[in-house]
């Protein structure tokens, strides 16, 4: 895979992996991303802030890849990034997509799916990040989840992590 | 407070 430009940063690699005008999801810039975010001191936080912006794109398109941005960094990024994504700070931007008070009635039903499908997943696969459940349970709550996505994407979490043997 | 633990007082979940 041909590595990012050095003059590249997390925004304007972002803007490539996130572009309307990709046909398709471009996996290539999508790990150019992911491992930008490994390699810089705060890529996790600084990463976080632009993805909580451009998830709520209103270019549906960019809405989407940068949903499946997200997703890549869950899996790529490690648990520094978890921790981002454990917080209300990141958590808030995706409930403002659901949540009738804020963009919820304007976002496209494709998002708002992803949305959920993702929370889903992560409260199931990041039990570590406490902030996901209770935002997830919240949704419930509310009735802005009705019932629990059938979607769970397993190659993210196969399994629980095996106990060590020693404990 | 240290900056850790002042950010994760001002954690809080946006009401719905």
């Amino acid at each position: 895979m041909a590595s990012a430009d050095e003059n590249e940063t997390l925004e304007t690699l972002l803007n490539k992996a996130t572009s309307p005008m990709n046909r398709d999801e471009d996996w290539e810039y999508i790990m150019n991303f992911c491992d930008r975010v490994n390699i810089e001191l705060e890529g996790p936080e600084i990463s976080c802030r632009l993805l909580g912006h451009k998830m709520q794109s209103p270019q549906e398109r960019e809405a989407l890849q940068a949903l499946t941005v997200v997703e890549a960094c869950v899996k790529n990024c490690g648990e520094s990034f978890h921790r981002q994504v454990g917080k209300f700070r990141f958590l808030n931007e995706m409930i403002k997509l659901i949540s009738p008070k804020y963009l919820g009635t304007k976002s496209p039903e494709s998002v708002k799916k992803k949305v959920i499908e993702m929370l889903y997943s992560w409260q199931a696969g990041l039990p570590q990040e406490p902030k996901i459940i209770e935002a997830y349970q919240m949704l419930k709550k509310q009735g802005l989840v009705k019932e629990d996505p059938v979607y769970m994407d397993k190659a993210y979490f196969p399994s629980p992590a095996p106990r060590p043997k020693n404990a | 407070l240290g900056f850790d633990e002042e950010e994760e007082r001002d954690d809080h979940m946006l009401p719905m």
